[in-house]
């Protein structure tokens, strides 16, 4: 994925038979980022693969005042391409789950 | 607590803890 200097993160295991995960979201390089950053925390959240999107977490990140609303598309874009990869790999390992 | 709540008025729950400064990227 794009080195977006946003790392997002699975914050627990996944085993696949969730809809819902949690992710651990911080800033690694702010001189990628238009506006600045809350502050050098990192963002735990629950995001639900079926009912919701990237662009939705970004958009309540912002409005919660962790970024600039400058940076949203950034933000999601970092959060898509992490949900991407669940997914790939969730498609992956489930013939050994069935 | 280092741990920071907080909600967004859609229901959404961020938590905020400090990064270890092992994650982050030396500049």
């Amino acid at each position: 994925a794009e080195d977006t200097g946003v790392r997002v993160e699975l914050a627990e295991e996944d085993h696949g038979r969730k809809s819902t995960i949690a992710l651990r979201l911080w800033v690694e390089d702010p001189k990628k980022l238009k506006g600045k950053p809350k502050d050098n925390g990192a963002i735990e959240f629950t995001f639900d693969l079926e009912r919701e999107t990237p662009d939705d977490v970004a958009q309540e990140m912002i409005e919660s005042g962790f970024f600039h609303e400058s940076d949203v598309k950034i933000v999601a874009k970092s959060i898509r391409d992490r949900v991407a990869l669940i997914q790939w790999r969730r498609e992956r390992i489930r013939p050994a789950l069935q | 607590s280092s741990l920071t709540q907080v909600v967004h008025s859609a229901g959404r729950r961020f938590i905020v803890s400090p990064v270890p400064e092992s994650r982050l990227r030396e500049s």
